[in-house]
């Protein structure tokens, strides 16, 4: 097993050393973070959310990577993430003010059953592993199965292709576990989801190019976050609206949080500085956790200072 | 473990519409094996796709006779994967 306190971040690991570290960073920190199951997979593995909480029940951010199984770099990234919060609070002015006042909940591998598959099976999977009746072929896109424009322009009703929506809103168990969480939670106040790649910071709407109610307002903070990314190591961010940034995507995660009422809800598609794609080297794990950490930090404290 | 040895990720920059609308029938080839990594959306903006060793060929005389600008990214995705495998199992022991 790690030992305490020193899990290598300069590499990618397999979901069982991912589940040792949340354990670990539990036991390190007991008073703060916590570990909270909502569900299991489709291959009944458990979905595991970490908990900073200083207790009460409090409004929450949410924040979660590996939707897309094969984009390691975002799994990685959240969990170095995972200790920076817990070791920041107490220590950073800012950290400190957005635990004292909100909870946050992070969930490193949103998609576990696809994440083993890549590491064991097909290093390109990006799907969920849900076998689809009337088909040889399997697995959801789980960022097209939200029940948000679901079915639309932008993603496929075939079994077969990497974008395919699913048999209806909600089939994957995942998607469902995290919708549950969110509806019975009911006081999530900002909702960001990390992606790789391309460097982009994209917000609502995705299924539709119509502009969201509050666009001049998440442009806003979407451009600061992502100058503060840029401050640290260069790296180029293009900030917008899903559907203009990229192209129109139906059933998309922040397009169904947004209509949930969650103001703050963003799509992060994190580096790729040197053409590798998803295939990011372990070497650029830190710099982009660290860029990306400045980013979600200005979005937290946007967030904080803004109740709703 | 599926292996990828010689597939090459391609960049692909369309010019205009036309030449998406290409790219976007050239997906649907399913017996090409296109695996799209970023897709083809606005005139100008690069597209990357995994062409699988065997499909490598008829791709690029395709995008070469539609005047499709493109140029190659990964020269061989297993090595990539090959030095990710490597650094966890050095991570591990």
């Amino acid at each position: 097993r790690q030992r305490n306190g020193n899990f290598n971040f300069e590499a990618y690991h397999t979901l069982e050393e991912i589940s040792q570290e949340m354990d670990t960073l539990a036991a390190q920190y007991p008073g703060l973070v916590s570990k909270v199951n909502i569900g299991q997979s489709f291959e009944k593995r458990p979905m595991n959310v970490l908990k900073f909480s200083t207790g009460g029940d409090k409004p929450a951010i949410w924040l979660d990577a590996g939707i897309h199984a094969r984009e390691w770099v975002t799994q990685a990234t959240a969990l170095w993430t995972a200790n920076k919060i817990a070791s920041d609070y107490g220590n950073d002015p800012s950290i400190t003010s957005i635990l004292d006042t909100m909870d946050i909940f992070l969930l490193p591998v949103t998609n576990p059953d696809g994440y083993v598959f890549s590491q064991t099976k097909n290093r390109m999977w990006r799907k969920t592993r849900s076998k689809v009746s009337g088909s040889f072929c399997v697995g959801v896109d789980p960022n097209r199965n939200w029940d948000a424009g679901f079915g639309g322009p932008g993603a496929s009703n075939n079994p077969c292709s990497d974008s395919y929506h699913g048999p209806h809103a909600n089939s994957e168990v995942e998607v469902k576990s995290i919708v549950d969480f969110i509806k019975s939670h009911g006081k999530i106040k900002a909702f960001i989801t990390l992606h790789s790649y391309s460097q982009l910071l994209m917000f609502p709407y995705g299924y539709t190019c119509t502009k969201s109610d509050n666009f001049d307002e998440l442009n806003e903070v979407a451009q600061k976050a992502a100058q503060s990314l840029a401050s640290l190591h260069g790296t180029k961010y293009k900030v917008g609206p899903i559907c203009s940034v990229i192209y129109q995507a139906s059933g998309s995660t922040v397009d169904w949080t947004y209509s949930q009422g969650i103001k703050y809800s963003f799509t992060f598609e994190l580096r790729d500085t040197g053409r590798y794609g998803f295939l990011l080297p372990a070497s650029q794990i830190i710099p982009t956790a660290q860029e990306t950490w400045l980013a979600l930090r200005t979005i937290m404290e946007h967030t904080l200072n803004h109740p709703y | 473990q599926e292996t990828f040895v010689g597939d090459q990720v391609l960049e692909i920059t369309p010019r205009n519409e036309e030449q998406i609308k290409h790219l976007v029938e050239l997906e649907a080839e399913e017996h090409l094996q296109l695996d799209f990594w970023k897709l083809p959306t606005i005139p100008g903006e690069t597209a990357h796709v995994r062409v699988p060793f065997v499909s490598i060929q008829a791709v690029k005389v395709f995008l070469e006779s539609q005047g499709i600008a493109y140029s190659t990214m990964i020269e061989d995705v297993q090595v990539l994967l090959d030095k990710e495998n490597e650094e966890m199992l050095l991570n591990r022991r």
